[in-house]
C-alpha cells in the first residue's frame, strides 16, 4: 500500500 | 523504533517461543487451544504478505519469519506430533472458530485503508487477531486447567499488548500524520478480551491453590 507507516509494525 | 514498540515486540516473541518451548520439551499441549493457536497462525500468514513485496528493515523481515514459523511449529506439533496430540483437550476445544473467520473478512472488505488485496488482507489479520484469544478464553472456562498455561504464557501477552498500547500513544505525539484507526481500535478490543482472558486465569489458579491446600 502507499502508507506504509503502520506496516511497519509487526 | 521506541522503547515501548521493541520491548512489545520482545514480549510478543516470547510468549510464542516459551509455549513452543514448553510443548517440546514437556511433549503436553493440555489447557492449550489448537483454534486460537490456528488463528494466531492465520493472523500472521495474511499480515506478513508483504514479506514478498516490500522490504522495511532486517529486523521486520527476520521477526516476521520468526512469528510464521513458531506459530506453525505449535501447530503442527498440536496436530501431527503423536505425544502432544494425544494431552490435547479435543473434546473441550469446542469454539467454532471458522464462525470468527468469515465476519473478520467481512469486515475487512468493508472497513480497510485501501480496497486493495494487500490492505484487505491486512485489515482481516487485525480483526482476527482481536478475536483469536476466544477459544483460549473459552476452553479456559471450561476445563479450569491453568498447568500449561504458565503465568509467563500470560505474563508476556498482557505485556506485549501494554506496551503496542504505549508505543501507539508514543508515536501519536511524537510523529506527524501517524493516525491509525483500525489497528487502534481492533488493538484496544483486543487487549479488552485479553483482559477477561487474564482475569479467568487468575481466577481459576486462586481456585487451583485452594484445592491444594491441605485437607
Amino acid at each position: 500500500g502507499g502508507d506504509t507507516a503502520s506496516k511497519d509494525e509487526l | 523504533m521506541n522503547m515501548f514498540r521493541f520491548l512489545g515486540d520482545m514480549t510478543h516473541l516470547f510468549s510464542v517461543l516459551v509455549l513452543l518451548l514448553k510443548i517440546h520439551t514437556i511433549k503436553s499441549c493440555a489447557g492449550i487451544s489448537l483454534k486460537t493457536q490456528e488463528l494466531y497462525a492465520i493472523v500472521f500468514a495474511t499480515r506478513y504478505l508483504d514479506l514478498f513485496t516490500d522490504y522495511i528493515s532486517l529486523y521486520n523481515t527476520v521477526m516476521k519469519l520468526v512469528y510464521l514459523g513458531s506459530s506453525l511449529s505449535i501447530v503442527w506439533y498440536m496436530r501431527r506430533h503423536k505425544l502432544v496430540r494425544r494431552s490435547y483437550d479435543k473434546d473441550q476445544d469446542t469454539f467454532r472458530h471458522h464462525f470468527l473467520i468469515l465476519p473478520c473478512l467481512i469486515l475487512a472488505l468493508l472497513i480497510n485503508e485501501k480496497f486493495t488485496f494487500m490492505e484487505v488482507m491486512w485489515a482481516f489479520s487485525l480483526y482476527l487477531e482481536a478475536v483469536a484469544i476466544l477459544p483460549q478464553l473459552v476452553l479456559l472456562q471450561r476445563t479450569r486447567n491453568i498447568d500449561n498455561l504458565t503465568g509467563q504464557y500470560v505474563f508476556l501477552l498482557g505485556a506485549y499488548r501494554s506496551f503496542y498500547i504505549l508505543n501507539w500513544i508514543y508515536r501519536y505525539f511524537t510523529e506527524v500524520h501517524y493516525v491509525h484507526w483500525i489497528t487502534w481500535i481492533s488493538g484496544l478490543v483486543q487487549t479488552l478480551l485479553y483482559g477477561d482472558f487474564f482475569y479467568y486465569y487468575f481466577h481459576s489458579w486462586k481456585n487451583n491453590e485452594k484445592l491444594q491446600l491441605p485437607a
